[in-house]
């Protein structure tokens, strides 16, 4: 029975792909099965592990939002990482918020989606797009778990109570499960007074909420996505690497039991 | 008869806002007359200019796009900077993808706006929300021009073409005046080889749409941004404060007509 991570933030550019893609791969290393599962139609965490986008003959994120009781475990689709499969996104999720919206049940299509998938993995993480919309809020209604990358910036803290609200909204209303949030700090820069004040109030505010652990802006990080790999290939002893492998080993202590 | 620039790029956290921000300032104090409008629900721009939310009292962005033919000019708010006012944005932009998705014009609802308040602004620029949905396709309907921030990211390289094909699409169906984009590169780092070989290979493959300047990252960006004020007032020596006046410049000599 998988355990569901949303990785989310409305804010645009905070790391979200790319945490969802270093959690998700460090997981599997960890020897679990995972998948990771697409729902943004820019389609980075898809290209990033190498899988063309979804079609109608290898459907993904978006043919199973549309038709959530077709879908077929194939459609998870192995990368190049061992124990880790990809739903892939396609540019057609540009339009399923408009396609779903007259659908009753447009805030709880994901939901059969993972319970259809569920049983043959341990861990799904799903990358979200930079917006509150439909696709986020099926995130965090399926979600059992979310983790919010937030780099110390004015504009990422500014945003962070609207996400809150949100998820408490959808909890007073017994639409999730998420009980608690994670967040992760990423793109941290320690040597930059202001920045380092923000992580450090962060820290003051959400108290333990905040993964030890912080992501450092880094070369090493936008080197490996230029290489459409994970930065643990390309520069295992980085800052970054040790710090997103540190990440997943308390994500895991988190949330998986004993 | 003002020219409307659409600063728009679907990606996350490229720099539209602080894009729209600097290029909206430096274009006022050059003494020119400007309006900029807040198209995204994180309402950054409009907290940037000092501006609070729009409501019902004080309308702004959302209030013009439902109601696009009761637009009156006391909307445009006067900021603290001569000769800029901002139409503010608000929480309720969120939604209005899927409130305006019935209607026929739904495409169209910018242009009235724009029609009403040009007389009294020689320049409006339109901050895009990380989407190419209804409200970027607004901005890109109703603007003269089209400004993209484009950070040297791989990512952000990848979603150029899809950008480059929606404006071409509008282009076909004669339903936008834009005929040639701008780049302007973001957050550069020349002395990250990575980076420098992709702004580089944006010069090659995109010629003189490339604006000259280009903006470095820079810690005095982020300073300005946690003090809701424009780089040119805390640090006017810095690096990015020149290459934004730069830009303006630039910006202003190719669109101005003499
Ligand atoms: N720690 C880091 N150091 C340097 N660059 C980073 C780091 N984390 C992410 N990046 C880069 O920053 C950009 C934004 O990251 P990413 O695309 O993962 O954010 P996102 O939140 O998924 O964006 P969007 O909102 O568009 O989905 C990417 O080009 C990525 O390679
Ligand atoms: N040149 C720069 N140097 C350093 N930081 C920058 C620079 N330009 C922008 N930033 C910071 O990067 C973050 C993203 O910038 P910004 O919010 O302007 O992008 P955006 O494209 O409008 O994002 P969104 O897609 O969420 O609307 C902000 O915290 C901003 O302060
Ligand atoms: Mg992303
Ligand atoms: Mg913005």
């Amino acid at each position: 029975m998988a355990i569901t991570v949303a990785v989310s933030n409305q804010k645009g550019g905070v790391g979200k792909t790319t945490t969802a893609l270093h959690l998700a791969v460090a997981t599997a290393l960890a020897g679990r099965r995972v998948l990771l599962i697409d729902l943004d139609s820019q389609a980075n965490a898809t290209t990033a592990l190498g899988i063309p986008e979804a079609t109608a003959e290898l459907p993904g994120s978006y043919h199973a939002l549309v038709n959530s009781d077709d879908v077929s475990p194939r459609w998870a689709q192995a990368t190049a990482c061992p124990n880790l499969s990809v739903l892939a996104s396609s540019l057609e999720m540009a339009g399923v918020e408009l396609e779903l919206s007259g659908e009753t049940d447009r805030l709880h299509r994901l939901r059969p989606v993972i319970a259809a998938l569920a049983d043959s993995f341990d861990w799904i993480f799903l990358d979200c797009p930079p917006s509150l919309g439909i696709l986020s809020v099926n995130a965090l209604i399926a979600a059992d778990t979310v983790l919010v990358p937030v780099p110390p910036e004015q504009y990422a803290l500014d945003g962070m109570a609207r996400l809150t609200s949100t998820i408490e909204r959808l909890n007073d209303a017994g639409q999730t499960r998420i009980d608690r949030s994670m967040i992760l700090i990423t793109m941290a820069e320690n040597w930059a007074p202001a920045k380092m004040k923000r992580a450090l109030e962060m820290r003051r505010t959400h108290g333990d909420a905040v993964l030890v652990a912080e992501i450092p802006h880094s070369n090493a990080i936008d080197e490996a996505s230029g290489e459409r790999t994970a930065v643990y290939f390309t520069r295992p002893n980085a800052d970054a690497s040790e710090n997103y492998l540190r990440a997943t080993a308390e994500l895991i202590m988190r949330n998986e039991p004993g």
